[in-house]
């Protein structure tokens, strides 16, 4: 059965949907069956795979009424599949808003692909909604992308106090795949006093590997196609493959 | 009668609560009366001026329940006041999904406000949801801070679209103020490809002045102040000095 990882953080331009679509590729080029599932309304991931938002998608894989099976889409990468985002998912939180279920609607349509993949990545919006808690009710591993900035480490608490409410309430099995930093200039004092204070208070679940900010990896996106094969002796593209092996040691 | 002016983008992370807290407390210093309202549950703007989200707030101002004079507050900066954000914000999409007028409130309760000062400037989430709905609704102005990348890009035509909504159903009065950059590295080749993009399409509304890459303004939420505050001299305090003028000489 796969093994199931969604990228969250409320905060926003953290770096969610740049994680998500370079792990997902390089753990495809090794070899996994990888689906990557867009849950945000603006399809960043979708277009950063060459998919086709204009197609069916999550929209429908929530509502439920398309099976799961037909929403999956070929990506730029072979290995790799794509479930992609949708417009009309900006209405989710309100469509919703009366039924008492709805965050399980991702945990009972996405279910039935589990057996089909190795990983299923799941890109988050910036919020804490309707969206991302159907994938906290969902997923067995939370990835949290976060820059070594200000106001990302305010936000850090509240989205583990989130984490453990959901543990608690929602998704018995739910943990912290760990706390992985983006963006990172080793230069700036600022970046090594959030390093220093996150990692001292998480301790472990902060990944070894820090993704330097390079260029690189925001033009990619632009060619519809992930680091790994747009520019893999990039310092981004070494940077994500070496996250990659810490993601693969730490599911085991 | 107030200025009024929200900055708003759905993609996160663009800039939008450091160029609304850094063009209104530059505008304070040249003696203007300003308000920030924090329409967001992250509290960013909040913290960066030294206000206090535990303190009644812009959730209490939708409510309608508390006079909005009472929940301003001073800020670290003369002349610049603060309605706070608040974390119970994230659940009024929920709260009010079945309101018919759930876009309205900010205006009804705001509105009282416009005599006492010159500008009202407003801090979005990123989300095109009730929230910022709410902000769009009231405002006449929208400032869309944006950076120069990929994924900005993709967002900018919806975001506009969804303005020109607004202005036909809600709120006729409503116009663009401006595009604004930021975190602009002149040397990066998909920077100036996005910026040529952008500029073309839509002209006279971009606004000259570029906001470069400085972690001065990374710094300064971590003290609690603006930038003209923290480091009125650095490139990124003279280049928001620019913007800010533009902004002036647009709203007359
Ligand atoms: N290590 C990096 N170096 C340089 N640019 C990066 C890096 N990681 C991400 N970016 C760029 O920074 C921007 C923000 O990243 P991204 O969109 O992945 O964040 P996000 O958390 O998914 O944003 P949102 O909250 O809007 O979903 C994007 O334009 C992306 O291309
Ligand atoms: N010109 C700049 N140079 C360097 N850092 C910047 C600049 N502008 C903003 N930042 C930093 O980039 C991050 C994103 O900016 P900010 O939080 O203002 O964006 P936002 O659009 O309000 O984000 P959100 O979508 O989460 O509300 C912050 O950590 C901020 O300190
Ligand atoms: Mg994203
Ligand atoms: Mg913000």
């Amino acid at each position: 059965s796969a093994h199931k990882i969604i990228f969250l953080n409320q905060k926003g331009g953290v770096g969610k949907t740049t994680t998500a679509v370079n792990i997902g590729s390089i753990l495809a080029e090794y070899g996994n069956k990888v689906l990557l599932v867009d849950l945000d309304s603006q399809c960043n991931m979708t277009s950063s795979v060459s998919a086709d938002s204009s197609l069916p998608g999550s929209y429908q894989l929530l509502e439920g009424l398309t099976p799961a099976r037909k929403l999956v889409q070929n990506t730029s990468v072979e290995n790799l599949y794509c479930i992609a985002g949708d417009l009309d998912l900006a209405g989710v939180s309100i469509e919703l808003a009366q039924d008492e279920s709805r965050n399980l609607y991702l945990k009972k349509n996405l279910s039935v692909l589990e057996n089909d993949y190795d990983y299923i990545l799941v890109d988050c919006p910036p919020e804490l909604g309707v969206l991302s808690m159907n994938a906290l009710a969902w997923t067995k591993y939370v990835f949290i992308p976060m820059q070594c900035e200000y106001f990302s480490l305010e936000g850090v608490n509240l989205l583990v106090r989130t984490i453990s409410n959901v543990k608690r309430v929602l998704n018995p099995e739910i943990q912290i795949l760990g706390i992985g930093f983006t963006m990172y200039s080793k230069r700036a004092k600022l970046h090594n006093e959030v390093v220093e204070d996150v990692s001292s208070f998480f301790n472990s679940l902060v990944f070894d590997t820090k993704i330097p900010r390079n260029i690189r990896l925001s033009e990619a996106p632009s060619h519809g196609l992930p680091i790994n094969v747009y520019d893999n002796s990039s310092v981004g593209g070494k940077a994500y493959r070496e996250l990659t092996k810490e993601v693969m040691s730490r599911v085991r």
